[in-house]
């Protein structure tokens, strides 16, 4: 474990955590997308299936159990909790799962290190991944207004990507044969998708305003 | 094998 790995595990529970929040305390879910939120419960539980046959650590097997209950929970919340479903943009998070999910399954069966079962169901995760925050990103362009919380949830999770990038350099010149094409380039798809998130979240933060996509 | 193989990150 680098300080990169870390860093980056830490900003992806500090995202989780900060959207637990809004949801919980506050009561809404304003400006978040569901479906984002669902393909990243399917991303879990997909990558995650070695959870009980596979050991690195007790740290490892405590995040992917924490990644998979918040997950879970934040979808309860918006489907389920009256208020917080209230609160919901029904209307604008229209973007489509099967849009998403399809070519990543395809994907997964044509390119992956292994035809196996898990392999397949790992690499599927990967590829999803990348793309699970489209919905997200489409439902702020729509929206708009953004409150802090939900600019801050998406700055953490690119953050988090950007961390882990770091993470494979840094491991790809400190131990050896560490190569893994599918992970580095679809985590790199994913990081590429915030940088326009990123430049507007910056230019926000620099002039003191409130954050605004442009139309 | 490859030993860094091993699925160590989340």
């Amino acid at each position: 474990m680098n300080i990169f790995r870390l860093a980056g595990d830490m900003t992806h529970l500090a995202s989780v955590l900060v959207l637990l929040l809004k949801i919980h305390t506050i009561k809404s879910c304003a400006g978040v997308s569901l479906k984002t939120q669902e393909l990243y419960v399917i991303v879990f539980a997909t990558r995650y299936l070695d959870i009980f046959t596979s050991f690195v650590s007790i740290y490892n097997s405590l995040m992917k159990l924490i990644f998979l209950g918040s997950s879970f929970s934040i979808v309860w919340y918006m489907r389920y909790h009256k208020a917080v479903h209230r609160t919901y943009d029904r209307e604008q998070d229209t973007f489509r799962h099967w849009f998403l999910m399809l070519p990543c399954i395809l994907l997964a069966l044509l390119i992956h290190e292994k035809f196996t079962f898990f392999e397949v169901m790992w690499t599927f995760s990967l590829y999803l991944e990348a793309v699970a925050i489209l919905p997200q990103l489409v439902l702020l362009q729509r929206t708009r207004n953004i409150d802090n919380l939900t600019g801050q949830y998406i700055f953490l999770l690119g953050g988090y990507r950007g961390f882990y990038i770091l993470n494979w350099i840094y491991r790809y010149f400190t131990e050896p044969h560490y190569v893994h094409w599918i992970t580095w380039i679809s985590g790199l798809v994913q990081t590429l998708l915030y940088a326009d998130f990123f430049y507007y979240y910056f230019l926000s933060w620099k002039n003191n305003k409130k954050l605004q996509l442009p139309a | 094998p490859n030993k860094s193989y091993e699925k160590d990150e989340l």
